[in-house]
C-alpha cells in the first residue's frame, strides 16, 4: 500500500505502509528529517526473583526483564483529512489505540493515546510504555524536567554525585517527567511534552519512553497492602503526548512556549442559545 | 452560592497524601475522587457567577467534565449554543476547539460576527462526531463563539440571524 502520511505547512509525519506505525517526521521549513518509530510496549511486572523478593507495585517499578514486549507489531489505521486537521487513527489491540494528529498551522505532532483496561488474564502484571526510537546518537544522555523545576541532564547508569552500582537496569534509569523529556545529538532535538506527570527514560541511544499505564497483581510490600489495580475490569486512561522536532538551537524556544499553552490551556464553558450580550463596562 | 474553598481543601488533602501516585487503598482513592468531585461543584457555581457578572447577564453556564473522552450531552443535543473560551495565559493564544456533536453542518461565528471555518470529524473509537473550529483568545480573557447547527442548509443563509458578540 502507498505510504500513509499527514502534512501541514510545517510538518509531515509518515507511517510505515506495512505496519501502520509512525516512521518518519520531517520539518519542512527547516529541512529536518528524522526516522521516528513509535509504538506501545509493556514490561512484565516482577513478582520477585532469586535476587530479590521485591515485587513491582505502586511504589516500586521493577520489571522482570530488561526488554519490553510489543503490544502489537501492527496497527489498523484509518486516515482522516480535512482542511483543519489531518489524523491517523491507529488501533493496536482492543485495549490500546492512538490518534496521531496534525492541526493546520501547528509545529508539533499530537499523539492522543487511549490505553486500558489492561488485560491480566495471563496473571502477568503489565506496565505499558509509549516508545520513540530514532537514530539520534545521544551517548546515553537524555533530559527531563523533574520536580517541576529546571530541566536536568540524565545519564544512563550514572549518578552525578556517587559511583553507581546499577542493580535495576530499567527502573534504575527511570526518572520523573513532569512536563517534558528530550534527547538531542547536538544538531537535532526530539522533545515529548506530557499532559501529566509520568515516568520516563532513554533505555538506549536515540530512544525515549514514557510509562502511560500500569496494572499489577501483587503488592510491593510498602504499606498499602493492595495490588495496584482498579476493581472490576480495570481502569483506562486517555492522554496526549506532543512531539516536537527542531534544531537543538531553536528547540527550547519552541517547547517552553508550547508547554505553557498546554499546561495553562484555554478552558471551555458552554451556554445555551445566543448567549449574553456584551457590556463594555 | 459559589465557593472555591471545598476544592482548595480537597486538593490540599490529596497533595498531602500523594493521592495521585496509587499509593493508597482503593476505598481511600475512591474517597479522594469523591472529595474532588464535591469540591468542583461549588467552583462551577463560582465561575458561573463570575461570567454572569462580567457579561451582565445571568445565563445557565454548562461545564462538560467528560470532554477529554468526547462526551458532552449538551453540545451533542443542542441546535444552538455559545462556547466561552477562557485563556489563563498572559498572551493571546489560538486553540482548536473540539466538541462532540451530532452529525450535520455547523455555522460558527467569532466575537466579531465573522464566520469561522469549521469541520466535523467522525471518530471510530467513540462513534461520536466532533466539531472542530479554531478559536483566538486574548491574554487573560475570553472569547465567545456561537455555534448553530444548520443541518444541510447553506451556512450563509443563517449568518444574518447571529448577533455580534464580543468579550475580552
Amino acid at each position: 500500500s502507498p505510504v500513509l502520511s499527514i502534512k501541514n505547512e510545517y510538518l509531515r509525519a509518515s507511517f510505515h505502509p506495512d505496519t501502520g506505525l509512525l516512521s518518519m517526521i520531517e520539518v519542512l521549513d527547516r529541512k529536518l528529517t528524522l526516522p521516528v518509530n513509535q509504538a506501545f510496549f509493556w514490561y512484565n511486572a516482577s513478582v520477585g526473583d532469586k535476587r530479590s523478593s521485591q515485587a513491582s507495585g505502586a511504589y516500586i517499578f521493577r520489571p522482570s526483564q530488561q526488554w519490553p514486549f510489543p503490544v502489537s507489531h501492527l496497527a489498523r489505521t484509518r486516515l482522516v483529512k480535512t482542511a483543519l486537521v489531518q489524523e491517523v487513527h491507529q488501533n493496536f489491540t482492543a485495549w490500546c489505540s492512538q490518534v496521531v494528529r496534525l492541526y493546520s498551522g501547528q509545529r508539533h505532532l499530537e499523539l492522543e493515546w487511549t490505553v486500558g483496561p489492561i488485560p491480566v488474564g495471563d496473571k502477568w502484571g503489565k506496565e505499558i510504555i509509549s516508545r520513540f526510537d530514532t537514530p539520534l546518537e545521544t551517548g546515553g544522555v537524555f533530559f527531563t524536567d523533574s520536580n517541576g523545576r529546571e530541566v536536568l541532564e540524565r545519564r544512563r547508569d550514572y549518578r552525578p554525585s556517587w559511583k553507581l552500582n546499577q542493580t535495576e537496569p530499567v527502573a534504575g534509569n527511570y526518572y520523573p517527567v513532569n512536563s517534558r523529556i528530550y534527547i538531542t545529538d547536538g544538531k537535532m532535538q526530539l522533545t515529548v511534552l506530557t499532559d501529566r506527570s509520568q515516568g520516563g527514560s532513554s533505555m538506549s541511544d536515540g530512544s525515549l519512553e514514557l510509562m502511560v499505564h500500569r496494572r499489577l497483581l501483587k503488592d510491593d510490600g510498602r504499606g498499602v497492602g493492595e495490588a495496584l489495580q482498579e476493581p472490576g475490569s480495570g481502569g483506562w486512561v486517555r492522554g496526549r503526548h506532543l512531539l516536537l522536532l527542531d534544531t537543538a538551537r531553536e528547540a527550547a524556544a519552541e517547547h517552553r512556549l508550547l508547554a505553557e499553552k498546554e499546561l495553562l490551556a484555554p478552558q471551555l464553558v458552554l451556554a445555551p442559545g445566543q448567549g449574553p450580550s456584551y457590556h463594555h463596562d | 452560592h459559589g465557593d472555591s474553598s471545598p476544592l482548595n481543601q480537597a486538593m490540599a488533602v490529596l497533595q498531602h497524601h500523594d493521592a495521585v501516585s496509587g499509593t493508597s487503598k482503593q476505598h481511600v482513592a475512591d474517597d479522594y475522587a469523591r472529595q474532588l468531585a464535591a469540591g468542583w461543584g461549588p467552583c462551577e457555581v463560582l465561575l458561573s457567577n463570575a461570567l454572569a457578572k462580567l457579561s451582565g447577564s445571568k445565563e445557565t453556564f454548562l461545564f462538560c467534565r467528560d470532554l477529554n473522552i468526547s462526551i458532552c450531552p449538551f453540545s451533542q443535543t443542542s441546535e444552538r449554543f455559545q462556547v466561552l473560551v477562557y485563556n489563563p495565559l498572559g498572551r493571546k493564544v489560538d486553540r482548536m476547539v473540539r466538541l462532540p456533536v451530532r452529525k450535520g453542518l455547523f455555522l460558527i461565528k467569532d466575537p466579531g460576527n465573522n464566520t469561522v471555518p469549521s469541520t466535523v470529524v467522525e471518530l471510530t473509537s467513540s462513534g461520536n462526531p466532533e466539531l472542530l473550529f479554531p478559536a483566538l483568545v486574548p491574554a487573560l480573557g475570553f472569547s465567545v463563539y456561537s455555534v448553530t447547527r444548520v443541518s444541510d442548509q447553506n451556512p450563509q443563509t443563517r449568518s444574518q440571524h447571529s448577533r455580534p458578540q464580543k468579550y475580552s
